[in-house]
């Protein structure tokens, strides 16, 4: 463990609490897109499939069961939660996330570490939570104004990748045989995705303003 | 690490 893979844990955490905060506190998913957080538990349930069988440490599992317990309750949540449900924008969250589900499932069945159930659900999982932000990113250019606890969300599960190649890099050069490409090539795209969000998210934060994504 | 899983980050 080194100190940018535990940030980015923290991060990813935060990002999730941020998001449980504003389901919470304001009983509104709005602006929230539903299909992300269904493609993030299907993420995290392909990807800890060793939860039971390998156990690496406390930290590990206790961190695999808090990531995939939140994102089933946030897709509960949305989709059960008859308050929070009416505030869904069902209109406006329309990207058809199953080809993303299934694109990632075929480069995942030719391009894995090892061609076992375990490495071809996890190499799923890498290049699904890779692409896993873009129904959201549509659904914010789409409803235009983004309230701060759902701008804060984005930004923390940006940052979190982004730590984690820099997590990366400082294994690389620090343990004899690491190498990690398909997690670092896939965190590559997947930061590269949030480029323009954490632009105007800098904007609004250097200009004091309300977060504006052109349309 | 345990055999098999050499996954030990999140």
């Amino acid at each position: 463990m080194n100190i940018f893979r535990f940030a980015g844990d923290m991060t990813h955490l935060i990002s999730i609490l941020v998001l449980l905060l504003k389901i919470y506190a304001t009983k509104s998913c709005s602006g929230i897109s539903l299909k992300t957080q269904e493609l993030y538990a299907l993420v995290f349930l392909t990807r800890y499939l060793d939860l039971f069988t390998d156990f690496i440490s406390v930290y590990n599992t206790v961190m695999k069961l808090v990531f995939i317990a939140s994102s089933l309750a946030i897709v509960w949540c949305m989709r059960m939660h008859g308050l929070v449900k009416r505030s869904y924008d069902k209109e406006l969250d329309t990207f058809r996330h199953y080809l993303l589900v299934a694109g990632c499932f075929a480069l995942a069945v030719l391009v894995n570490e090892k061609f076992t159930f375990q490495e071809i659900f996890w190499a799923f999982s890498i290049y699904l939570e890779a692409v896993a932000i873009l129904p959201q990113l549509v659904l914010l250019q789409r409803s235009g104004n983004v309230d701060n606890l759902t701008g804060q969300y984005i930004f923390f599960l940006g940052a979190y990748r982004a730590l984690y190649l820099l997590n990366w890099i400082y294994r690389y050069f620090t343990e004899v045989r690491f190498s990690r490409w398909i997690a670092c090539v896939s965190g590559i795209v997947q930061t590269g995705l949030y480029a323009d969000f954490f632009y105007y998210y800098f904007l609004s934060w250097k200009n004091n303003a309300k977060l504006q994504l052109p349309a | 690490l345990p055999k098999g899983s050499h996954h030990d980050e999140l």
